[in-house]
């Protein structure tokens, strides 16, 4: 799906779905992802931060997403 | 939370570069 794979889309859609306006924190993400490896969630976010789906915002541990708004 | 008004200048920041790096990725996938 999109070129993503299921634990990026999976990491893009939490992101996505966060309304606050400093963006979801990675402990929020890692609480909501508790079943998966810290390392492939970082990955993740990583990835999806490099392909410009997703961006910090407060700091460098809160995310919001690009097409989210 | 509310954010200041530096907060806000950086965050719209961060957002523009994520949105020219989707762009230039988009434009560097092949296309069917």
């Amino acid at each position: 799906m999109n070129g993503l794979t299921p634990h990026q889309s999976q990491v893009l859609n939490l992101i996505r779905s966060y309304c606050g306006s400093e963006g979801m924190s990675f402990d929020e993400l890692k609480k909501k992802l508790h079943g998966l490896n810290l390392n492939t969630i970082k990955q993740a976010v990583e990835f999806l931060s490099n392909e410009g789906h997703i961006y910090s915002t407060v700091d460098e541990d809160h995310f919001k997403s690009t097409d989210a708004d | 939370l509310s954010l200041t008004e530096e907060q806000k200048r950086r965050i719209e920041e961060n957002r523009q570069r994520a949105l020219a790096r989707r762009a230039e990725r988009l434009a560097a996938k092949p296309q069917d």
